[in-house]
């Protein structure tokens, strides 16, 4: 059986003019990044749960895409993120939502697909789970950047909401 | 918000997804496509699915499950099932778009929006992009 992977690092109005060759050499070496660290647990024999939990960690480390340290703040100033997570043999899922100290919110998701009769928590009690499930919590300002921070305050004085990677 | 699906050499298929929501949203608006059947679904009959953009036309539409049920209802492919889901998207003003990976090892990654950063990887092909047309 063939196996492979796919991974997505956000999508929007992201044009050429926006990026110099370095910025956009330093997004494929990343893209890159958390390809192998799937690929590379399928290769080895691994399901494909691990596989895509260990791409997408890669992408939540990272403050290029918008999802933990690149995640974007919202209107009361907090990064509020969100994951979940399907398993196709035997459809069962997981998620947590607007969750502010999981360090890896998909592995949040993860354990509560596996680890817990639910398949979605929410805010405080699913950090309280993922504390019981000795997952890493932060602070909230583990996920801060100036990046973000400064695109957070252009939206405010335009007073928008905008999607990922729409401000340049 | 960034995603990953995959196949391993069992043909089991999964998907993740993973978001920090638009900026300035209200908080407690539960956001973009980190939701199961939205912008996640994974069934090893048909695909796995994880999609980004605007999230509210990801739920409204019910995007990646719709994928899934276009293939085992209607018999579309993934591709033809993937263009559908996002011309439903483009509808109501939703843009963004989507990984996908069908039970055969097929990937399909379409956007209707400028860009997308995105990649897969098997054992002959090592492929990322950004921008439409790459």
């Amino acid at each position: 059986m063939k196996f492979t992977i796919a991974i997505h690092g956000g999508a929007g109005n992201i044009n050429p003019q926006n990026y110099t060759p370095e910025d956009i050499k330093v997004y494929e070496e990343k893209l890159k990044e958390s390809l192998n660290a799937g690929f590379n647990i399928l290769q080895g024999g691994g399901n494909a749960i691990d596989a895509v939990v260990a791409s997408v960690k890669v992408m939540e480390d990272s403050p290029l895409f918008n999802a933990g340290v690149g995640g974007v703040f919202a209107n009361n100033a907090m990064v509020e993120l969100d994951a979940c997570i399907m398993d196709g043999k035997t459809l069962n899922a997981g998620g947590v939502t607007s969750v502010h100290k999981i360090k890896n919110p998909i592995e949040g998701a993860l354990r509560v697909m596996e680890d817990s009769p639910h398949t979605l928590l929410s805010g405080n009690g699913a950090e309280l789970f993922a504390y019981k499930q000795g997952l890493e919590l932060v602070p909230n300002k583990h996920f801060h950047t100036k990046k973000r921070y400064d695109q957070f305050k252009k939206a405010q004085e335009k007073k928008k909401i905008m999607v990922d990677h729409s401000m340049g | 918000t960034v995603g990953a699906v995959a196949m391993d050499k069992k043909g089991n298929l999964a998907a993740a997804t993973s978001t920090g929501g638009m900026t300035n949203k209200f908080y407690g608006r539960v956001s973009d496509t980190s939701i199961v059947g939205a912008g996640n679904y994974a069934n090893n009959k048909t695909c796995a699915i994880s999609g980004t953009g605007t999230g509210d036309q990801f739920i409204k539409t019910v995007f990646a499950y719709d994928i899934s049920a276009q293939m085992e209802f209607a018999s579309k492919t993934l591709e033809e099932a993937g263009k559908i889901s996002l011309q439903k998207l483009a509808e109501i003003k939703g843009h963004g778009g989507f990984i996908g990976i069908d039970r055969k090892g097929n990937i399909q990654m379409d956007f209707n929006c400028s860009g997308m950063f995105r990649g897969f990887k098997n054992e002959s092909e090592n492929f990322v992009a950004i921008f439409k047309g790459d």
